[in-house]
């Protein structure tokens, strides 16, 4: 209860114009930043206990990847190991979206609950949008499958040992400068 | 060749491969010439003295001069052919990219844009925005979202209840878009959804244009105490967002679609992680 307050509270004081605008200080944004990262941590283990429960994985981390909208993961960057990820849908009807999951350059297959293949493909991110030049990233390509989910899915992500196959997919433009590169 | 075709069972794009810059969309049996390209409004510089000598900043947005667009030069392109997802990457300058994206049975187009950090060697404040140009004869009208509840009509260089002072025809008609913005003719309906609040307009008929990123050099004077330039990792930031564009027929109200499309940009899939080899069911 303690840690759910905290988010609530964290997300009742942005409210205030000035966070959603970005009008407040500096400081004070840095200020919201610290506490909306403590608050979100914090929740973080009630949403683990949640999917412990509402799931058969009672062992399960459920950590959640926060600079994923960078095209960052520290949890997928650093294991070489199968990884499951669990989709909650907060809506209050079934979805049907693309999920991105940034990962290294590996041969995958995504498997739902039924250990049916879901289609997927690795795609690598623009080296622009990694900006390398301001921040280090091991995750260089994003997984990218299609989900349907009612309220909770899983999904595994296993590293297969077989190499990847080698399917030149990319165009420059224009050709005489991709030539010349 | 000089164009490049982008397409999936239910989008199509078209490229200009010589500038790089999108040249026109299909999708829901509708075809649109549609530009987009980026422009710079140089943050005014004032002294804060009056009124008419208020520096552009947090508050307020007061262009110096009219906009500078990025985009009329070469832009670089590389294009991603996935089976799934298709991707076009255009590099427009040093500091201004972006990704388009259509995903298989997805019917919309995903523009990522990544824009900083904006430059203030020159001593100059920029404020980065995207701009999609069509045919369509809006007429001075265009829709913004109330705040994501209603759609709400606004007429260029007009109000409601009162004749407005257009003196600053560039912000006078600056209005907020939490969710999304639109325009439309008899025919057909340009909607852009945004995945944050930002500011947007429809300077001319059949344009559409969002404000992306800000960096200022002086304080406005209202309230903030400093200027709008964060330079915590030395170079100002960089910010990242995505637009969708939906091409439609022209409909009086907004579509379900749209709606929809909104609830799934503010609600997406939170993903949890862990280590486990094999798949667990959810009791």
């Amino acid at each position: 209860s303690e840690n759910l307050e905290s988010l609530s509270q964290a997300m009742g004081i942005m409210q205030h114009h000035d966070a959603v605008t970005g009008t407040e200080k500096q400081a004070v944004a840095r200020d919201y930043d610290r506490m909306l990262f403590k608050a979100i941590v914090g929740a973080e283990s009630n949403a683990r206990d949640a999917l412990r429960s509402l799931t058969n994985l009672t062992s399960g981390e459920f950590e959640s990847c926060l600079d994923l909208n960078i095209s960052a993961c520290a949890f997928t960057q650093s294991t070489a190991n199968n990884v499951v990820v669990t989709l909650v849908n907060p809506m209050a009807h079934a979805s049907t979206q693309y999920v991105r999951v940034p990962v290294k350059n590996e041969n995958y297959i995504v498997t739902d609950e039924k250990g049916r293949e879901i289609p997927s493909e690795v795609v690598p991110v623009p080296w622009q949008v990694l900006a390398l030049e301001h921040r280090s990233n091991g995750t260089q390509h994003e997984l990218v499958f299609r989900a349907s989910v009612e309220k909770v899915a899983n999904f595994l992500i296993r590293v297969l040992p077989s190499p990847k196959s080698v399917v030149k997919n990319t165009a420059q433009f224009p050709q005489e400068k991709a030539i010349d590169e | 060749t000089d164009e490049l075709i982008v397409e999936n069972s239910l989008v199509k794009l078209t490229f200009d491969t010589t500038t790089g810059g999108l040249k026109t969309i299909e999708m829901n049996g509708i075809r649109e010439d549609i530009h987009q390209s980026f422009g710079i409004y140089k943050g005014f510089r004032g002294n804060n003295g009056e009124a008419n000598n208020r520096s552009s900043g947090a508050y307020v947005f007061r262009p110096d001069g009219d906009i500078e667009v990025l985009s009329s030069n070469q832009v670089d392109l590389t294009f991603y052919n996935g089976t799934r997802v298709k991707e076009v990457y255009q590099q427009v300058n040093e500091w201004v990219s972006q990704v388009i994206r259509i995903y298989d049975e997805v019917n919309r187009v995903e523009f990522e844009w990544l824009v900083g950090p904006i430059p203030a060697d020159d001593e100059v404040g920029k404020e980065v925005i995207t701009r999609f140009s069509s045919g369509i004869a809006s007429k001075g009208k265009f829709y913004t979202d109330s705040n994501g509840r209603e759609m709400l009509e606004r007429v260029r260089n007009q109000r409601e209840t009162f004749d407005p002072n257009m003196s600053e025809a560039i912000s006078g008609n600056y209005y907020p878009v939490t969710g999304q913005i639109s325009l439309q003719d008899d025919e057909k309906r340009i909607t852009l959804l945004n995945d944050r609040a930002q500011g947007g307009a429809s300077l001319n008929d059949g344009e559409l244009e969002l404000m992306l990123h800000r960096r200022l050099l002086n304080d406005d004077a209202f309230g903030v105490g400093e200027a709008l330039n964060e330079t915590q990792f030395g170079t100002g930031l960089i910010a990242r967002g995505k637009i969708y564009l939906i091409l439609d027929e022209a409909s009086e109200k907004p579509k379900h679609a749209e709606r929809l499309l909104q609830h799934e940009l503010d609600q997406h899939f939170w993903k949890f992680f862990s280590k486990s080899n094999g798949v667990p069911s959810v009791n």
